[in-house]
Order: C-alpha cells, then structure tokens, then sequence
C-alpha cells in the first residue's frame, strides 16, 4: 500500500495521529500518548481493483485496463479503497474504579490500504 | 486530505473544510475507542493513583498468558490491578477491591487473580498469615467467608498470593473482600497498607465477550 501525499488521487493511506493530550484523555489513558487513526481514502479505477496494495506490478495493471476495457459493460459494482493490513491498539488505562486495565484492541490501526 | 474547493475522493460529496474535518476525525477517534473499551463515556477518575503506586504495581504486569490466542473465540483479554481500600478491625486487616463492572458487556470471565502484598518483618521470623476470601451473602446482606488460604512469610519484601474460584467468582461480580488474619505474636502492622508505593493490590485476568459472544452476521 502507499500513504497519501499531496493531491494523490489513487487509493491510499492517510495518516491521522490524535494526540491523548490535545483532546484531554491523557489523565485516564496513562500509554500510550496518541492513537494513529489511520484511514483509506482515494479512488479505484477498474484497472487496479484487486489489487493487495496500488504497488502491484505496472504488467498487472496494464492486463487489468484491458481486461476492463474489453469486458463488455462494466464489472459488477466498483472496487473500494481499503485496509489491507491492521494491527491492535495498546492500552494502559484507568476504569472508573482507578484500577489500572491494560488491554490489546485488536485491528484498531490501519497499516496497509488496497482496492478491494 | 482534499483540497477545500474539491470533492470528497472517496463518495463524492463536497469536502468538508479542514477545521470541520479535523474535528470529525477526533470525534470519530473517541467514539471508536471508548467502544472498543465497552465505555458509554471517559471514565471521571474517583480515587487518583499515586505515580508510586503506579509504577510498583506495573512492575509486576505481565504481557498475555504464551500461546493465547484472543482471537480463538473472539474474547477481548483484560489484564486488570485494583489497589485495595483497606481497613482495620478487632486485629484484622480487611482489604476491599472493586473490580468495575464496565466490561460487564457479553459477560466478564476471570481466569486468574493473585494478591499482591507488601510485608516488613523482624530479621529471622517466620510469621503464619491466614488470607480469608469473603463474598456477599445471596441477598447481599452480609459477607460470608468462601475459602482462606494459609500462607508462610519469611521474608521482608513484596508477596504474591494466588487466589482460586471463589475470589474469582467475586471478582466476577465486581466486588472482592479479603481478610488479613496474622497468626502467632508477629505485630499486625507487618503487613504494609499505607505508603503510596507499598498498597496492596490484586491483579486480574479477565477475558471479555468470550465463547457465547453473539456473532454478527
């Protein structure tokens, strides 16, 4: 997968940090310091749906336009931008009983987008 | 991220100002998050924790059991310390956990606990310490005793004590109530309570949502 940058129009992945300390959750979230909500955004033309990540190889996409050039009508539905790799999200944190709770959230953090 | 005149890329709409956007997204963040966590809304802190305490207790925090595998049945693991209220009576030390109900989501299952305590001892003594496990009676009226353990101190310094089904159970349910019972001439105040960095406290494991989670199809 890529990471969005600049005017990049092709499905990828736009990194978003949110800091614990600027929306005031780092009193009850002792770690870590942020979240990186990552997300997918961008489009996916016929040509790279399919594909695990935009970087698939240019021989792939060019047998795909015409692939989706040649088939008659256009392919059932369109092909979406998503994550592709996720990992979990670690949390050191207080309940409302000020117990200290440490838990894994799993595929909270988007690695990796692609065109499904 | 679009540039304010364009469209959204991804449906299409008109793209939001950046302002307006950023403020989505950290919405959007909370939301998720305190989700994950089975919480309506941030939790208000009722009794802060010392940075002493704190540190002590995270010492002995230890990562997932080897070889689990949360994603088996889909059961989310807690790993859970709650330091104790404690109080005296008639030459017993009785120490209250209140292990929140805020995962009470989809059933809460603790799989192991231990109570961890902090002893100063005369050099060369061997002190007898009873640790009696308590649990609300049926109509919690009264505290009923369910099991002790009989323990061995002979040594200054921190403790572990693991715990069986009863105080499980009564973690379980939220609420564990333990009784300190010194046996033998060894002063009471071996045991430390006070002090920001020698409380006791139990540590649990809890898993969340487990087997009889409802799938969603």
């Amino acid at each position: 997968g890529i990471d969005c940058q600049g005017g990049s129009r092709m499905c990828c992945r736009q990194e978003f940090f949110v800091d614990f300390r600027e929306i005031g959750w780092h009193d009850w979230i002792i770690q870590p310091e942020g979240y990186a909500m990552n997300f997918c955004t961008g489009q996916c033309p016929l040509h790279v749906a399919g594909m695990p990540g935009i970087a698939a190889s240019f021989h792939t996409a060019v047998l795909n336009l015409l692939k989706a050039n040649t088939a008659t009508g256009t392919a059932g539905g369109g092909s979406c931008c998503v994550p592709t790799a996720r990992r979990p999200l670690s949390l050191l944190y207080y309940d409302r009983d000020s117990n200290i709770v440490k838990t894994d959230i799993p595929d909270m953090v988007v690695e990796a987008c692609g065109c499904s | 991220i679009p540039r304010a005149d364009s469209q959204c890329l991804a449906c299409g709409e008109p793209a939001l100002d950046l302002k307006s956007q950023r403020k989505l997204l950290l919405d959007l963040a909370k939301r998720s998050i305190l989700d994950k966590l089975h919480l309506s809304h941030r939790p208000t802190l009722s009794r802060p924790v010392s940075r002493a305490a704190l540190r002590t207790a995270l010492q002995r925090l230890h990562g997932p059991p080897k070889g689990a595998h949360p994603e088996a049945d889909n059961g989310q693991e807690y790993e859970i310390i709650s330091f104790a209220e404690t109080g005296l009576s008639n030459n017993q030390t009785r120490l209250d956990f209140r292990v929140s109900s805020d995962r009470t989501v989809g059933g809460m299952e603790v799989q192991q606990a231990s109570l961890m305590f902090f002893v100063q001892l005369p050099p060369n003594t061997t002190w007898t310490l009873k640790v009696r496990v308590l649990v609300l009676g049926p109509r919690d009226a009264n505290l009923t005793l369910a099991t002790q353990h009989l323990l061995e101190v002979d040594a200054s310094g921190w403790h572990q004590l693991f715990l069986g089904p009863e105080a499980q159970a009564a973690c379980s349910q939220g609420h564990l109530t333990l009784e300190l019972v010194p046996e033998g001439q060894v002063a009471q105040s071996s045991v430390i309570l006070g002090g920001a960095a020698h409380r006791p406290f139990v540590v649990a494991r809890v898993r969340v949502g487990g087997k009889h989670r409802v799938r969603r199809h």
